[in-house]
């Protein structure tokens, strides 16, 4: 199984539709996928199946109290693509992982059992770095970052990279940065040329060839928990066609395909 | 002083954008305003001011050692505006306060001393609903939720309002929230009418008048490190009408006005 976080703590720059559209393309291919949602805001879950009640057992519970994930994991509507959901109370996570010990490895660990039984696991983080985002850089082997064309996500990016090396160094040396995503790509904006030519003078071949073009479809997909390829039920959909060449790149880049 | 905290942790949905420009809307008006950086991203700091050295104090070192907040104070480019910043040290704010005694005041108390000094605080928070945005919520008057025209932000509407209900029973009983402001307006997608429906529905009056539309100058103004108003630098630019409109309706909503 590889494991892929898609991390940047810059809020809005489509981490989620990254996570879950990205999920789905592997999916598609027949790859096994584990969608995981480390995200307090619960959006993956809720695009991909629905809010869980009070009752049901989500990521929270399941870190806290290092029990298998198992027991959580639901099937989707994409075949092929499971969920690891989060509820309402993975917002207090922090605050109780905070006063643990190995606190920064208890995803790794829960990982770990389920290596078999999955091609990939696709981590969804939220817009911080604390210890949910660590633990999720720390299970991973991979991480995309998505970057949106304004200028305000480019400024954000040294304190992921600092959080990234750190993690490198003290945690996890195996950790390696997939690429950097250009999303809600609008030819229409010169900023968008300004952004995309300051992520290739730094980061190169290390930024995706391909790009997520703005879509209004992908503002209405999450409202009929829909992913893209089934909002537009289209080989030829705008985000159908954008997922699929990120889906090939990651393939090319972690299969050597 | 009236207190006002720009709150949402749905990320990117224009609390940055709004915290400076409403900031710089009442300077304008000859208001006495202090824009505060709570955010670890530091934002707000990066467009009104620049980036802080690692020596110089910000947000973090006062908040955690009680001391006052008017050492680190700084002038802005726009007059009646001044910043107390944040810097990288804010990251690692709420795991510290976490541990401390009525961690909840910090920020109430730090404000107390200055209430004759500025007719406004406005503060700038991050995309989560942790330990800094609970300051910021105790120490508000009031709270402004900026609310983009997507389905996910709408989503996450419920967790904010549970936070804030949470604040006024247990720790403020005085906060009121302003309003919600609709930011990235545009009126070529028809999900921007579902959204405006739906919160016009929910909320009724507490939504404002006024819409922050869509403006590709406001992803190129931090780049400049300019408010909207300095960067179209025209009375009839779309952002300065926006923000003019906003601050008019904050006045008569604060002031009575
Ligand atoms: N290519 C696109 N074109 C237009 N809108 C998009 C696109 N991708 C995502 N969006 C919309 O932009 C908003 C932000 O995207 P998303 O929620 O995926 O970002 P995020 O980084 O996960 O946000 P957060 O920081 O809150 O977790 C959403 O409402 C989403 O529907
Ligand atoms: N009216 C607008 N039209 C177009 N772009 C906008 C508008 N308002 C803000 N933006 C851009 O959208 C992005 C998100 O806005 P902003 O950073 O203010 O949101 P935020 O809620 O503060 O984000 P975070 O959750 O990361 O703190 C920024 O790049 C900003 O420049
Ligand atoms: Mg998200
Ligand atoms: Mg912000």
């Amino acid at each position: 199984m590889k494991t892929i976080a898609v991390a940047n703590q810059k809020g809005g720059v489509g981490k989620t539709t990254v996570a879950v559209n990205l999920g789905a393309g592997l999916a598609r291919r027949g790859r096994k996928v584990l969608l995981i949602d480390l995200d307090a805001q619960c959006n993956a879950t809720q695009i991909v199946h629905r809010m869980l009640s009070e009752s049901e057992p989500g990521m929270c519970e399941v870190l806290l109290n290092e029990r298998s994930l198992t027991p959580i994991i639901v099937p989707t509507k994409q075949e092929n693509l499971s969920l690891a959901p989060a509820g309402e109370s993975l917002a207090n996570a922090d605050l109780n992982l905070a006063a643990m010990m190995g606190r920064e490895l208890f995803l790794r660990n829960l990982l770990e059992p389920l290596h078999d039984q999955y091609d990939f696991a696709i981590i969804d983080t939220g817009p911080y770095l604390g210890l949910l985002t660590v633990n999720a850089l720390v299970a991973a082997d991979y991480v995309i970052v998505p970057v949106s064309c304004e200028f305000l996500p480019l400024l954000g990016l040294k304190f992921l990279l600092e959080t990234v090396r750190k993690v490198h160094d003290k945690l996890h040396s195996k950790l390696k940065i997939l690429g950097y995503i250009i999303t809600m790509y609008d030819r229409r904006e010169s900023i968008t040329f300004q952004v995309e030519q300051t992520l290739l003078d730094h980061f190169g071949d290390d930024v995706f060839k391909c790009r997520i073009r703005i879509n209004t479809k992908q503002k209405g997909a999450p409202g009929r928990a829909q992913t893209i390829f089934a909002y537009e039920n289209s080989e030829q959909g705008r985000g159908t066609v954008d997922f699929d060449s990120l889906t090939d790149e990651v393939l090319a880049r972690t299969e050597g395909g």
